[in-house]
């Protein structure tokens, strides 16, 4: 099975 | 000031309706450059960025950035209530509690007018500028919403596998399993059905099915989608507007 990722590991907030 | 007139409605309402279903709360950045939003779904897992250009809009005028904070049900609520080929007006002072929303019919002489209630949104704003992908595919945005709308039958995950001369898209489930392949060609008499693939890496990556279910709903804005996939970041989908665009941002799934 895959687990789902978010977007908080990819991108950093401004 | 801003008063932002699009010939017609049907245009802001088809952008609304591309993802309302996946956000709700959305600050619409207003600026001399047009209207800007950026908003991730619940489960972080999905961004939408939506730029619409001066060109888009009949009449723009903007003197200073002013931030509408919407509700989208509220917003979609009030944006059913014109006709598609009405004129439509935003209207909002420098420090708006609310927004105008101006619906004329010119050949009936018929004007309506509706007033939104603005809130105060705190959202995080993220950098998505300047990612590197290694792959970016172009197709027919009818044809990718039917991939996904035929193979989310099969799956609830969503693999795309894309070489030099394929993409593969495929869904792996417990009644069975199904692919279709897209391979690159031009249509010269309708530009619109050709699919193009470039290709700096080859790329398997694999994508919830019910996020790319919320993408395929901006089929409507344009006849074509630009699909860019790297291994290290999220998945680029885009729907071009005449002037602007509406992207999404999905963060694939790995393995565990």
């Amino acid at each position: 099975t895959k687990k789902q990722a978010t977007l908080g590991s990819f991108f950093s907030s401004m | 000031m801003l008063e932002a007139k699009f010939e017609e409605a049907s245009l802001f309402k088809k952008v609304i309706d591309s993802f309302k279903d996946c956000v709700q709360l959305v600050n619409f950045n207003c600026s001399e450059h047009g209207i800007a939003a950026q908003a991730v779904d619940d489960s972080r897992v999905l961004l939408v960025s939506l730029s619409i250009g001066t060109e888009s809009f009949q009449d723009f005028r903007c003197d200073r950035n002013v931030t509408l904070g919407a509700d989208l049900s509220s917003l979609s609520k009030i944006l059913r209530c014109g006709n598609n080929n009405d004129n439509l007006t935003l209207i909002a002072d420098d420090t708006p509690d609310s927004l105008l929303l101006l619906f004329e019919d010119t050949k009936k002489d018929r004007i309506s007018e509706y007033s939104l209630k603005l809130m105060d949104i705190d959202a995080d704003f993220l950098d998505i500028e300047g990612m590197q992908y290694d792959t970016t595919i172009t197709m027919p945005s009818a044809e990718f919403a039917k991939v996904v709308r035929d193979l989310n039958q099969l799956s609830d995950s969503l693999n795309i596998l894309v070489t030099k001369d394929t993409v593969k898209f495929v869904a792996e489930g417990d009644i069975g399993s199904g692919s279709v392949i897209v391979k690159p060609h031009t249509d010269m008499d309708k530009p619109d059905d050709s699919v193009k693939v470039e290709l700096d890496k080859p790329v398997d990556l694999t994508f919830g099915s019910k996020y790319l279910l919320d993408i395929i709903k901006g089929a409507g804005l344009s006849n074509q989608i630009t699909i860019k996939l790297s291994s290290e970041t999220p998945a680029l989908f885009e729907f071009g507007l005449q002037s602007g665009y509406l992207q999404f941002f999905l963060a694939p799934k790995f393995n565990e």
